[in-house]
């Protein structure tokens, strides 16, 4: 999904 | 993570550092769009603020804090250290143009209406942009540097090994963020033209120089 989740991108 | 995100870092760090050790050896800044280096440091800055809400794991730790001190230091390098050689004349472009607009938009298009998500998603946004202040400054003087245009070349190509993560991702995770992906392409497609010059004229010895 597009939802916020945590970023564990940088 | 998956092998497209790992190189897309490494890229993104051999940028970076690239840049701080250009200037640093040279002893000068000359060719470098401060105001794209300020741009980025805000980017990095209002990203990574969960560095102190959220702990992800020991290699996003590293890499923020990595990322945030160096573009610190391409600054404070630029506008105190090597300011003399700073090319303010050249370095024009009116960043309000680019901060307004995607402030504006990341208060109007975002996840999930909070303080820490709308600094995230403005600094995706800011960044699909914040180059363009140093494409101005090439295109304006006509030339850059081939170690400049090695430090651009890796940054275009962290973002596009981004978009091959993104497909990766959503293809054996079924995980997408579409506002990461729309502002990557953006991004990318920035670079675009810059890749055809790298490619066509730096990679075969010669100077990056832009047709009068």
């Amino acid at each position: 999904d597009s939802e916020s989740k945590p970023k564990d991108e940088l | 993570m998956n092998l497209f995100r790992f190189l897309g870092d490494l890229s993104h760090l051999l940028a970076i550092i690239l840049l701080l050790l250009k200037i640093w050896k040279s002893r000068s800044c000359a060719g470098i769009s401060g105001k794209s280096q300020v741009l980025f440091a805000v980017v990095f800055t209002a990203r990574y603020l969960d560095l102190f809400t959220n702990y992800i794991s020991l290699y996003n730790t590293c890499m923020k804090v990595v990322y945030i001190a160096c573009s610190f230091t391409t600054v404070w390098l630029i506008y105190s250290k090597f300011k003399a050689t700073y090319d303010g004349n050249h370095d024009t472009f009116r960043v309000e143009f680019l901060v307004v607009p995607t402030a504006i938009l990341a208060f109007l298009v975002n996840h999930d209406f909070t303080p820490l998500e709308i600094l995230w998603t403005f600094s995706i946004y800011l960044e699909s942009v914040a180059i363009l202040p140093q494409l101005f400054m090439v295109s304006k003087t006509g030339e850059a540097e081939t170690i400049t245009s090695h430090y651009l070349f890796a940054l275009g190509v962290y973002r596009t090994l981004y978009l091959f993560n993104w497909i990766w991702r959503y293809h054996f995770e079924g995980f997408f963020d579409l506002i990461a992906i729309v502002a990557g392409l953006v991004q990318t497609v920035l670079y675009c033209d810059f890749f055809y010059l790298y490619i066509t004229k730096v990679l075969k010895g010669k100077k990056l120089s832009l047709p009068a």
